[in-house]
Parts: C-alpha cells; structure tokens; sequence
C-alpha cells in the first residue's frame, strides 16, 4: 500500500 | 489529492495542449524540440510500466494515457506530419540525447530505492525528466524570436514543476509517513532548470517585448 502511494504522482 | 498537485498537473496539461493547438493551428513547429518531446516520451513510457500492474485510480490511469498519447502525436506530428515536419528547426536542436540519457540511466542503477527492472526504470523517468527540457531551452536560446506560444509551453512546464514543490510541502506538513527523497531532489533540480528562462520571459512580459534569451 505505501509503495502505491508513494507513485501516485505524475 | 491537493490543491497544488491538481494545479500542477492541470498546468502539465495545458502546457502539452497549447503546444498541440499552437503546431495544429499554425501548421508550424518552429522553435520546438524533437530532442525534448522525445525524452519526455522516454520518461512517460518507463514512468507508465505501473499502468499494466498497478491500478491507482481512473485520474491516474487516464491523465497517464493523456501523456502518453498527447506526446507521441507531437512527434508524430514533427517527423511524419506532410506541412509540420518542414518547418522543424533540425540543424539547431542538435542536443545530444547520450549526454542526459545515459548519466540519468547509470545514476537509476546506482541511487534506487530497490534493484529491480521496474524501479530502476521508474528511477530513470524520475532523472531523465528533470534534465528533457535541456535541449528546448537550448533551441529557445538560438532562436531569435521566439513565438508566444513556444514561450508560453515552456513556462506552463516549469510552473508544473514549482506547483509539484509546494504539493511536496504540503504533503510533507499532511501525510505522517510521506517520504521521497529521490524524487524531491530531482524536482528540485528540475525547477533550478528553468530560473533563468523565468527571469528572462517575466522580464520580457512586464517591459511588453518579445521574448529572447541572450546567447
């Protein structure tokens, strides 16, 4: 789940 | 989602847009950088690999397609299209791609945050995208009069990368566990990139002259 949030950017 | 990240990108967009409206209505893409427009396909394309493995949500999904796709019709357009590709300016943007490819790539192989073919790639993007803008502002600095609209792409892409710095902070300030240090120091580095070019664009806008870059 972090690993996502942290590639949520454009 | 905050308001700064959703400005940046709204920018981001706009700034591809006027670009495809400018060479769309003018038939015309002097000024613009094959070099930079296809880096930027490079970093969209390594950055996007998440997109068959990694569902984060329909904006992220389809402003990624937007990217992707809205990218590769400018070059398209700047190689293939029959009127457009005449005017593209090949003897001055001769900025050599090895130069920012292959330091960016060698950089991902060494500083990631893990070995493996997707981060070192999705690194790579991170890198190569704060440097792609090198040879447009190159090709700016050797054109004499640079039209509106290319001034105006390049600003709308660096005030992108300011809007990015403040989602950061505040995502700094917001979310307790909210880390990324790669990705900061590239995006600072990114934006450093474009002080000069703001410098020159803001002064011609306030003195009400066109806009060119001394040599």
């Amino acid at each position: 789940k972090e690993e996502a949030e942290e590639k949520d950017e454009l | 989602m905050n308001i700064f990240r959703l400005a940046g990108d709204m920018t981001h967009l706009l700034s591809i847009i006027v670009l495809l409206l400018k060479m769309n209505a003018t038939r015309s893409c002097r000024g613009v950088s094959l070099k930079t427009q296809e880096l930027y396909a490079v970093v969209f394309v390594c950055r996007y690999l998440d997109l068959f493995t990694n569902f984060i949500s329909l904006y992220n999904t389809v402003m990624k397609l937007i990217f992707l796709a809205s990218t590769f019709t400018i070059i398209y357009w700047m190689r293939f299209h029959k009127v457009i590709r005449v005017t593209y300016d090949r003897e001055q943007d001769t900025f050599r791609y090895q130069f920012l490819v292959l330091p960016c790539l060698v950089l991902a192989m060494v500083l990631n945050s893990e070995f493996t073919v997707m981060e070192v790639l999705w690194t790579f993007s991170i890198y190569l995208e704060a440097v792609a803008i090198l040879p447009q502002l190159v090709l700016l600095q050797r054109t004499n009069n640079i039209d509106n609209l290319t001034g105006n792409y390049v600003f709308l892409l660096g005030s992108y990368r300011a809007l990015y710095i403040l989602n950061w902070i505040y995502r700094f300030m917001t979310e307790p566990n909210y880390r990324q240090y790669l990705v900061w120091i590239s995006g600072i580095v990114q934006t450093i990139v474009y002080i000069d070019f703001f410098y020159y664009y803001i002064k011609s806008w306030r003195n009400n002259e066109k806009l060119s870059l001394p040599a």
